[in-house]
């Protein structure tokens, strides 16, 4: 099987 | 169009209110390596303007591209491009692909 990627979410910021 | 970004748009946001009123996620090394744009503010510059939405990609703030940058530095720069008084705009490179 195809590996999860394991990046982390990201914050978000409002401009 | 371009061949590198074939799909992309750019959108000219007249400072026409006192916020730009547009919340993004995403950055460099996150599961979304370039900004998204996640919540437009009624009433802020980018909702006056009409041409920003929900789920574009920002490819490039004032000609800058943000590739590459973190999330806190790619927020930095549309704040400064918001905040300077050099432009009375700020012009997006915008895309609706990710």
């Amino acid at each position: 099987r195809e590996k999860r990627l394991t990046l982390p979410p990201s914050e978000i910021t409002l401009l | 169009p371009g061949l590198l970004e074939p799909t992309s748009t750019l959108v000219r946001v007249a400072k026409s209110a006192s916020t730009l009123g547009i919340a993004i996620e995403g950055g460099a090394n996150t599961r979304q390596p370039l900004p998204r744009i996640v919540t437009i503010q009624r009433g802020g510059s980018a909702h006056n303007c009409g041409q920003l939405k929900v789920g574009q990609i920002i490819l490039e703030v004032n000609g800058v591209s943000l590739r590459g940058r973190e999330h806190r530095d790619a927020a930095r720069l549309i704040a400064e491009a918001f905040k300077t008084k050099e432009r009375d705009h700020v012009d997006f490179l915008v895309t609706d692909f990710n």
